[in-house]
């Protein structure tokens, strides 16, 4: 499972 | 979260707020570039679709939509609003924005992490975001007398920027696998174009001088 990296910055 | 993205985010908003605070105030948005603010709507949309679909935090999204209806309101207001639209000066502000954004959508097209409709525009957001000020810089060239909002404005529009650089390194530097290159290259260009502005702005912050770039 490609663990979605996650776009926390905006 | 860390010191640098934090103080980058809020220089990001005061740039908004500065901005604002002049054309809702004085009801002039003279030496604002249009073609610039269209394309940071245009960035914002494109970067924040998902922000009905993935939550990351509170604070992430609020600051969303503050960005995303700032930078509207603003090209409204110099679009629509019947005082603001006068002192917009278009036959400065003529740079072809589509210019800019053709080759942002192809290269996003060609070079992202992943090619999915929401990650290519994710992507071309950032390569547009480089090259958004553009219009903004040939626009102060031209126009010869530069207001103080005006001038702090694009100096806090940049210094984010640069803010965020020190975040990458920071987080590059503390967190485990954490490359994002699309992003870095990106803000890098983004903030080398501010360089020459940068340059002029703090000659006339130590001259105690207007603000002026040579022609």
């Amino acid at each position: 499972l490609q663990v979605q990296i996650k776009k926390d910055e905006l | 979260m860390n010191i640098f993205r934090l103080t980058a985010d809020m220089t990001h908003l005061m740039s908004v707020i500065v901005l604002l605070l002049k054309i809702h105030t004085i009801k002039s948005c003279a030496g604002i570039s249009l073609k610039t603010q269209e394309l940071y709507a245009i960035v914002f949309t494109c970067r924040y679709l998902d922000i009905f679909t993935d939550f990351i935090s509170f604070y992430n999204t609020i600051m969303k939509v503050i960005f995303l209806w700032t930078s509207f309101s603003i090209v409204w207001y110099m679009r629509y609003h019947k005082i603001v639209r006068r002192s917009y000066d278009k036959d400065q502000d003529t740079f072809r924005h589509v210019f800019l954004m053709l080759p942002c959508l192809v290269l996003a097209l060609l070079i992202n992490e992943r090619f999915t409709f929401k990650e290519v525009m994710w992507t071309f957001s950032f390569y547009l975001e480089a090259v958004a000020i553009l219009p903004q810089l040939v626009l102060l060239q031209r126009t010869r007398n530069i207001d103080n909002l005006t001038g702090q404005y694009i100096f806090l529009l940049g210094a984010y920027r640069a803010l965020y650089i020190l975040n990458w390194i920071y987080r590059y530097v503390t967190e485990p696998n954490y490359v994002h290159w699309i992003p870095w290259m990106s803000g890098l260009v983004q903030t080398l174009l501010y360089g020459d502005f940068f340059y002029y702005y703090f000659l006339s912050w130590k001259n105690n001088v207007k603000l002026q770039l040579p022609a």
